[in-house]
């Protein structure tokens, strides 16, 4: 399984409809600073179902909407979508790809899609569960926190290797 | 389960020691089980010693040492069980240019298993990835994405021929 | 004593709406007593928006931006108090280059008033010191220091000719 | 007022004893991942009197005495000292130049001296007082902690505005 599409559309400073495509591999992001990359990052950790504003430097759920600009308006609702392919594997799926969505409203409403059927959070954790992409996932590191496990207490630490097992 | 926890555990302790070294060039590693008769629920200590040196703690570790003992131990799980994708943002920002060095080596070796996503502004970092996507705020406050590729002569990034983002 | 902590106080906004300014080319960054009513008591507030954006809160800044508002900030200080002498340590790791550039330039216009020692492994910012120490692990485990000078032929260290340190 | 001088012994990663000498302007310092520049900074933090283990990075006072490496023994006590020049006006003293020293044993007795007569913490920290050198101070940045003022709580805030009043 990997990552085939990221597509953001009024999700923090992408104001846009915007695509990225991936291919295996290693894929760099690069740009100037406050351009929009740990964006990018905090799109892929939303649309996975972080429930924590804090842990995407905002304070309400709603600051990940785009907030506008001196040429923009701000934006109604925000949506990420994520492209999967080679699912069967891995997730155990009868799909070959997979798209997980998720929206956002002003006021607060979210809505979570699988291959553009309405569901719930608990669907999509439960798909991810056990594959290292879930909640507890080593497998988004946050900037500045790549050393976040070193300083967490013993049993903190514990969730990561039993994601492993 | 519990025996399922601690043969797990016994391997991932296994690479990490064998991860440790390949990115230090030498020292020891070392994962051990603040209650080993409770398996199911200790804590996990880590203890980490660069070679020729005698450390008590991982705080007195520098930031750079920090950083590539948090990758060992990322490294280290994903040969036990690879996760489909994993996204980096800016860890190499504390690393120096031979850490670096080491640390992409290492990374060749996960590319098939795993997708990597890595943000950075190091070039040496940017000329290990097969692809990759530049942001910019042309527009104050709006984000974009363009496919770029990496010019090996001029050792800099470059705009792709064909704008596919 | 409540007027002189009023009087300082206004000195450092006007200094940091200025420092803000040039470090980021524009923008606004502004001060707050959270209780004005209780000048000896209260919190002070810092608001932060890069040209172009509209920000809600200082934690939606990105990790550059961050590090260039925390300077100004500093440098806003100094400008009401300079202190004999400051010491930062890889500030300019989150730094892209041209706001490395940026933050040299500042830094010159405070070289009169105070000593600065500045932690790097960037070498646009060691360019711009009037002296250099190296600091190597030759035997293992042991620190020493070596005196060194920037050779802006080559445009990078090397060691000083004769060993003072 | 400006540093003249930094000596260390047996503290850290100096075994042996190391002077360095430093100039008015800016002095760059230099060298590979955990080769010992951080501890150069903890080492002034210590010598003008921090308290606490934890912001020196260790568990114990003692964890900044010199523990040995594959070719030396542990120390049994290390030594900072620092040379200032010119302090009559900033400091309000009558010599031209002073020199504070710290020294701590393995059984955690500690001692401070001024010029060469011992004197107690207290005296080092009136010494600094409104100098901006002192334990608030904003003048040392440790290593990733730069933006620490922006995520700090509004009252937490205020002690360094004080300082510059
Ligand atoms: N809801 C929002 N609406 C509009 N813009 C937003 C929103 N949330 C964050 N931003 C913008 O995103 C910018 C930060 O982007 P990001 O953190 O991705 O930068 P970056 O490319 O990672 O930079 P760096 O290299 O400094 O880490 C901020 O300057 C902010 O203006
Ligand atoms: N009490 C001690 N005795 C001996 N060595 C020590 C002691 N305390 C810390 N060290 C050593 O100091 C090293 C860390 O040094 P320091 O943090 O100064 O590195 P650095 O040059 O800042 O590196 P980086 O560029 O990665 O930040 C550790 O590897 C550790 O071995
Ligand atoms: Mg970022
Ligand atoms: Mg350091």
């Amino acid at each position: 399984m990997h990552l085939k599409a990221l597509k953001l559309h009024g999700f923090k400073s992408f104001a846009d409809p915007t695509t990225l495509r991936f291919e295996p591999g290693v894929t760099a992001v690069v740009g100037p600073n406050g351009c929009g990359k740990s964006n990018i990052a905090d799109a892929i950790r939303w649309v996975l179902g972080e429930q924590s504003a804090k842990a995407l430097r905002g304070g309400r759920m709603q600051d990940v909407i785009f907030e506008g600009a001196d040429t923009r308006k701000p934006a109604q609702l925000c949506e990420v979508s994520l492209l999967l392919t080679d699912c069967e594997k891995q997730l155990g799926s009868e799909f070959h790809e997979i798209e997980i969505m998720r929206r956002v409203h002003r006021d607060g409403q979210g809505e979570y899609f699988f291959n553009g059927q309405a569901c719930r959070l608990k669907d999509i954790q439960k798909l991810f569960m056990d594959t290292g992409i879930g909640r507890t996932s080593y497998s988004i590191m946050a900037q500045g926190q790549i050393d976040q496990i070193l300083s967490s207490k013993p049993e903190e630490r514990r969730a990561v290797f039993e994601e492993a097992a | 389960s519990q025996q399922q926890f601690a043969v797990t555990f016994e391997q991932i302790k296994k690479n990490f020691a064998y991860t440790f070294q390949t990115l230090f060039g030498g020292g020891v590693a070392n994962l051990e089980l603040v209650q080993a008769e409770d398996i199911l629920e200790s804590g996990i200590e880590i203890a980490a010693q660069p070679p020729g040196k005698k450390l008590k703690s991982i705080m007195l570790l520098s930031g750079g040492e920090r950083t590539l003992t948090a990758v060992a131990l990322l490294f280290a799980l994903y040969m036990v069980k690879p996760s489909p994708f994993c996204l980096l943002d800016e860890l190499d920002a504390p690393l120096d240019e031979s850490n670096i060095g080491r640390f992409t080596e290492l990374l060749k070796r996960f590319v098939h298993e795993s997708q990597f996503i890595i943000i950075t502004h190091n070039k040496r970092t940017v000329s290990a990835a097969q692809a990759i996507y530049g942001v910019t705020m042309e527009e104050r406050g709006v984000s974009k994405t363009v496919s770029m590729r990496f010019n090996h002569l001029v050792g800099d990034t470059e705009a792709a021929p064909q704008n596919i983002a």
